[in-house]
Protein backbone atom coordinates (compact mmCIF):
# COMPACT_ATOMS: atom_id res chain seq x y z
CA UNK A 1 0.00 0.00 0.00
CA UNK A 2 0.70 3.79 -0.12
CA UNK A 3 1.34 6.41 2.49
CA UNK A 4 2.86 9.35 2.14
CA UNK A 5 2.60 12.79 3.92
CA UNK A 6 3.94 16.12 2.60
CA UNK A 7 4.24 18.44 5.63
CA UNK A 8 2.98 21.88 3.12
CA UNK A 9 0.09 20.85 1.13
CA UNK A 10 1.07 24.20 -1.18
CA UNK A 11 4.01 22.05 -2.32
CA UNK A 12 1.27 19.68 -3.89
CA UNK A 13 -1.33 22.24 -4.90
CA UNK A 14 1.63 23.99 -6.84
CA UNK A 15 2.94 21.16 -9.04
CA UNK A 16 -1.16 20.15 -9.70
CA UNK A 17 -2.00 23.51 -11.02
CA UNK A 18 1.16 23.37 -13.08
CA UNK A 19 0.53 20.44 -15.15
CA UNK A 20 -3.62 20.05 -14.92
CA UNK A 21 -4.58 21.94 -18.26
CA UNK A 22 -1.88 19.98 -20.64
CA UNK A 23 -2.72 16.35 -18.89
CA UNK A 24 -6.18 16.37 -17.34
CA UNK A 25 -6.16 12.20 -17.12
CA UNK A 26 -2.88 11.11 -16.09
CA UNK A 27 -0.95 8.25 -13.88
CA UNK A 28 0.34 8.51 -10.78
CA UNK A 29 3.24 5.98 -10.51
CA UNK A 30 4.41 5.19 -7.21
CA UNK A 31 7.29 2.86 -5.72
CA UNK A 32 9.91 2.89 -3.11
CA UNK A 33 11.66 5.99 -5.12
CA UNK A 34 8.81 8.31 -5.16
CA UNK A 35 5.58 9.25 -6.57
CA UNK A 36 6.26 10.07 -10.72
CA UNK A 37 4.02 11.22 -13.53
CA UNK A 38 4.72 10.79 -17.42
CA UNK A 39 1.74 12.27 -19.86
CA UNK A 40 1.90 13.66 -23.80
CA UNK A 41 -0.62 15.98 -24.03
CA UNK A 42 -3.42 15.10 -26.53
CA UNK A 43 -1.96 16.67 -29.44
CA UNK A 44 1.53 14.44 -28.79
CA UNK A 45 3.45 18.23 -28.92
CA UNK A 46 4.14 18.48 -25.23
CA UNK A 47 4.89 15.97 -22.76
CA UNK A 48 5.51 16.12 -19.02
CA UNK A 49 7.56 14.23 -16.28
CA UNK A 50 6.96 15.10 -13.20
CA UNK A 51 9.07 13.81 -9.83
CA UNK A 52 8.48 13.96 -6.27
CA UNK A 53 11.22 12.07 -4.66
CA UNK A 54 9.82 9.67 -1.37
CA UNK A 55 12.49 11.68 0.56
CA UNK A 56 9.84 14.87 0.01
CA UNK A 57 8.12 13.24 2.26
CA UNK A 58 7.94 11.97 5.68
CA UNK A 59 7.08 9.18 6.33
CA UNK A 60 7.11 7.20 2.79
CA UNK A 61 5.75 3.70 2.25
CA UNK A 62 4.95 2.16 -1.43
CA UNK A 63 6.29 -1.77 -1.14
CA UNK A 64 5.19 -2.63 -5.21
CA UNK A 65 4.30 -0.42 -7.96
CA UNK A 66 0.73 0.91 -7.70
CA UNK A 67 -0.45 3.25 -10.46
CA UNK A 68 -3.34 6.05 -9.90
CA UNK A 69 -5.49 6.66 -12.51
CA UNK A 70 -6.62 10.36 -11.54
CA UNK A 71 -8.39 13.01 -13.01
CA UNK A 72 -6.19 16.12 -11.91
CA UNK A 73 -9.87 18.55 -12.39
CA UNK A 74 -11.19 16.03 -9.41
CA UNK A 75 -7.86 16.66 -7.41
CA UNK A 76 -7.85 20.18 -8.02
CA UNK A 77 -11.03 20.47 -6.46
CA UNK A 78 -10.30 18.17 -3.32
CA UNK A 79 -6.92 19.98 -3.08
CA UNK A 80 -8.84 23.54 -2.96
CA UNK A 81 -10.13 22.39 0.81
CA UNK A 82 -6.89 21.89 1.72
CA UNK A 83 -5.22 25.29 3.39
CA UNK A 84 -1.59 26.05 1.92
CA UNK A 85 -0.08 24.99 5.19
CA UNK A 86 -1.84 22.13 5.76
CA UNK A 87 -0.09 18.59 6.40
CA UNK A 88 -1.17 15.90 3.31
CA UNK A 89 -1.56 12.27 3.51
CA UNK A 90 -2.17 10.26 0.84
CA UNK A 91 -3.11 6.75 1.30
CA UNK A 92 -4.05 3.30 -1.31
CA UNK A 93 -4.14 -0.12 -1.58
CA UNK A 94 -1.96 -1.86 -3.56
CA UNK A 95 -5.27 -2.26 -6.13
CA UNK A 96 -7.40 0.70 -5.50
CA UNK A 97 -9.82 2.07 -6.71
CA UNK A 98 -9.88 5.22 -4.62
CA UNK A 99 -6.70 7.61 -3.33
CA UNK A 100 -7.62 8.87 0.23
CA UNK A 101 -6.41 12.43 0.70
CA UNK A 102 -5.95 13.58 4.77
CA UNK A 103 -5.07 17.15 5.85
CA UNK A 104 -4.24 17.44 8.64
CA UNK A 105 -3.63 21.42 10.77
CA UNK A 106 -1.76 20.80 13.82
CA UNK A 107 -2.84 24.30 15.07
CA UNK A 108 -6.53 24.53 15.40
CA UNK A 109 -6.23 20.44 15.36
CA UNK A 110 -8.71 20.17 12.65
CA UNK A 111 -8.59 16.64 10.66
CA UNK A 112 -10.69 16.64 6.89
CA UNK A 113 -10.35 13.59 4.60
CA UNK A 114 -11.58 12.89 1.64
CA UNK A 115 -11.48 9.96 -1.09
CA UNK A 116 -11.40 10.75 -4.75
CA UNK A 117 -12.44 7.93 -7.04
CA UNK A 118 -9.88 6.44 -9.87
CA UNK A 119 -9.77 5.78 -13.25
CA UNK A 120 -8.32 2.83 -15.56
CA UNK A 121 -6.40 4.75 -17.85
CA UNK A 122 -4.29 3.25 -20.66
CA UNK A 123 -0.87 5.20 -20.90
CA UNK A 124 2.10 4.38 -23.04
CA UNK A 125 5.67 4.99 -20.70
CA UNK A 126 8.00 6.23 -22.80
CA UNK A 127 11.71 6.42 -22.89
CA UNK A 128 13.49 9.41 -22.30
CA UNK A 129 16.96 9.23 -23.62
CA UNK A 130 19.58 11.08 -22.18
CA UNK A 131 20.43 13.89 -23.79
CA UNK A 132 23.48 16.19 -24.13
CA UNK A 133 21.98 19.19 -25.23
CA UNK A 134 23.77 21.72 -27.10
CA UNK A 135 22.81 24.86 -24.90
CA UNK A 136 21.22 25.14 -21.28
CA UNK A 137 19.95 28.10 -20.30
CA UNK A 138 19.46 29.47 -16.83
CA UNK A 139 16.94 32.08 -16.19
CA UNK A 140 14.44 33.17 -13.30
CA UNK A 141 11.37 32.19 -13.85
CA UNK A 142 9.62 35.51 -13.51
CA UNK A 143 11.85 36.71 -16.53
CA UNK A 144 10.70 33.67 -18.57
CA UNK A 145 7.32 33.81 -17.84
CA UNK A 146 7.20 37.64 -18.90
CA UNK A 147 8.76 37.19 -21.86
CA UNK A 148 6.35 34.56 -23.04
CA UNK A 149 3.28 36.46 -21.64
CA UNK A 150 4.71 39.56 -24.40
CA UNK A 151 5.76 37.67 -27.13
CA UNK A 152 2.60 35.70 -27.50
CA UNK A 153 0.98 39.11 -27.82
CA UNK A 154 2.51 39.51 -30.76
CA UNK A 155 2.98 35.87 -32.35
CA UNK A 156 2.26 32.13 -32.10
CA UNK A 157 5.85 31.36 -32.38
CA UNK A 158 9.25 32.55 -30.95
CA UNK A 159 12.71 31.76 -31.92
CA UNK A 160 15.00 30.67 -29.21
CA UNK A 161 18.44 31.54 -30.30
CA UNK A 162 21.54 30.29 -27.86
CA UNK A 163 24.85 32.01 -28.46
CA UNK A 164 27.79 31.98 -25.89
CA UNK A 165 26.59 36.03 -25.04
CA UNK A 166 23.09 34.80 -24.44
CA UNK A 167 19.46 34.22 -25.42
CA UNK A 168 17.57 35.70 -27.61
CA UNK A 169 13.33 35.35 -28.18
CA UNK A 170 12.20 36.61 -31.05
CA UNK A 171 8.97 36.91 -32.71
CA UNK A 172 7.23 38.29 -35.97
CA UNK A 173 3.24 38.43 -35.99
CA UNK A 174 0.68 40.41 -38.11
CA UNK A 175 0.96 43.60 -36.63
CA UNK A 176 5.10 43.92 -36.07
CA UNK A 177 7.78 41.93 -34.30
CA UNK A 178 9.84 41.68 -31.06
CA UNK A 179 12.72 40.64 -29.50
CA UNK A 180 14.26 40.22 -25.89
CA UNK A 181 17.74 39.22 -25.59
CA UNK A 182 19.07 38.44 -22.33
CA UNK A 183 22.79 38.44 -22.15
CA UNK A 184 24.93 36.09 -19.71
CA UNK A 185 25.39 37.84 -16.66
CA UNK A 186 26.10 36.82 -12.34
CA UNK A 187 24.21 38.28 -10.03
CA UNK A 188 26.24 37.86 -6.88
CA UNK A 189 24.20 39.16 -4.44
CA UNK A 190 20.89 37.33 -6.07
CA UNK A 191 22.07 34.40 -7.42
CA UNK A 192 18.59 33.20 -8.35
CA UNK A 193 18.91 36.21 -10.72
CA UNK A 194 21.77 35.25 -12.61
CA UNK A 195 21.22 34.31 -16.70
CA UNK A 196 23.60 31.51 -17.77
CA UNK A 197 23.73 29.87 -20.70
CA UNK A 198 26.29 26.60 -21.11
CA UNK A 199 26.74 25.97 -24.99
CA UNK A 200 29.08 23.74 -26.88
CA UNK A 201 27.07 24.70 -30.14
CA UNK A 202 24.92 27.47 -31.07
CA UNK A 203 20.91 26.93 -31.47
CA UNK A 204 18.19 28.62 -33.14
CA UNK A 205 14.52 26.78 -32.41
CA UNK A 206 10.92 27.59 -33.17
CA UNK A 207 8.17 27.17 -30.65
CA UNK A 208 5.21 27.16 -30.11
CA UNK A 209 3.90 30.50 -27.70
CA UNK A 210 0.83 29.15 -26.30
CA UNK A 211 2.92 25.67 -24.72
CA UNK A 212 5.57 28.10 -22.93
CA UNK A 213 2.57 30.66 -21.71
CA UNK A 214 1.19 26.75 -20.48
CA UNK A 215 4.65 25.39 -18.70
CA UNK A 216 5.48 29.06 -17.01
CA UNK A 217 2.27 28.08 -14.92
CA UNK A 218 4.98 26.18 -13.27
CA UNK A 219 6.14 29.28 -12.09
CA UNK A 220 5.57 29.00 -8.55
CA UNK A 221 7.75 25.52 -7.90
CA UNK A 222 10.95 27.17 -8.70
CA UNK A 223 13.05 30.90 -8.57
CA UNK A 224 14.89 29.64 -11.46
CA UNK A 225 13.98 27.64 -14.77
CA UNK A 226 16.52 25.93 -17.23
CA UNK A 227 15.69 25.52 -21.21
CA UNK A 228 17.63 22.76 -22.97
CA UNK A 229 18.02 22.82 -26.38
CA UNK A 230 19.52 20.84 -29.60
CA UNK A 231 18.55 21.07 -32.94
CA UNK A 232 16.06 19.07 -34.16
CA UNK A 233 14.98 17.77 -30.64
CA UNK A 234 12.12 18.34 -27.92
CA UNK A 235 13.15 21.87 -25.77
CA UNK A 236 13.24 20.72 -21.88
CA UNK A 237 12.03 23.16 -19.72
CA UNK A 238 12.56 21.90 -16.49
CA UNK A 239 11.59 23.39 -13.04
CA UNK A 240 13.81 21.96 -10.07
CA UNK A 241 12.10 21.64 -6.75
CA UNK A 242 14.22 20.26 -3.12
CA UNK A 243 12.79 16.81 -3.59
CA UNK A 244 11.83 16.48 -7.49
CA UNK A 245 11.06 18.43 -10.48
CA UNK A 246 8.66 18.98 -13.12
CA UNK A 247 9.82 19.23 -16.97
CA UNK A 248 8.04 19.89 -19.85
CA UNK A 249 8.99 18.54 -22.85
CA UNK A 250 7.82 20.40 -26.68
CA UNK A 251 8.53 19.37 -30.39
CA UNK A 252 10.10 22.44 -32.04
CA UNK A 253 8.39 23.57 -34.70
CA UNK A 254 9.56 22.92 -38.50
CA UNK A 255 10.40 25.19 -41.44
CA UNK A 256 8.09 24.30 -44.48
CA UNK B 1 5.47 29.64 -41.64
CA UNK B 2 6.71 27.12 -39.72
CA UNK B 3 4.79 24.12 -39.29
CA UNK B 4 4.30 22.35 -35.56
CA UNK B 5 6.38 19.38 -35.28
CA UNK B 6 5.09 16.09 -32.89
CA UNK B 7 6.92 14.27 -30.23
CA UNK B 8 6.45 11.25 -31.43
CA UNK B 9 9.12 9.68 -32.69
CA UNK B 10 11.38 11.14 -30.71
CA UNK B 11 10.88 8.84 -27.32
CA UNK B 12 10.41 5.59 -27.70
CA UNK B 13 7.52 3.34 -26.36
CA UNK B 14 8.59 0.97 -23.90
Amino acid sequence: MLEARIEQASVLKRVIEAIKDLVPDCNFDCNDTGIALQAMDNSHVALVAMLLRADGFSPYRCDRNIALGINLNSLTKVLRCAQNEDMITLKADDAPDSLNLVFENTENERISEYDIKLMDIDQEHLGIPDTEYSASITLPTAEFQRICRDLSQLSESVAIEATKEGVKFSCSGDIGNGSVTLRTHQNVDKPELSTKVDLTEPVNLTFSLKYLVNFCKASSLSQTVTLSLSNEVPLLVEYKMDNGYVRFYLAPKIDE
Amino acid sequence: SAQQGRLDGFFKVL
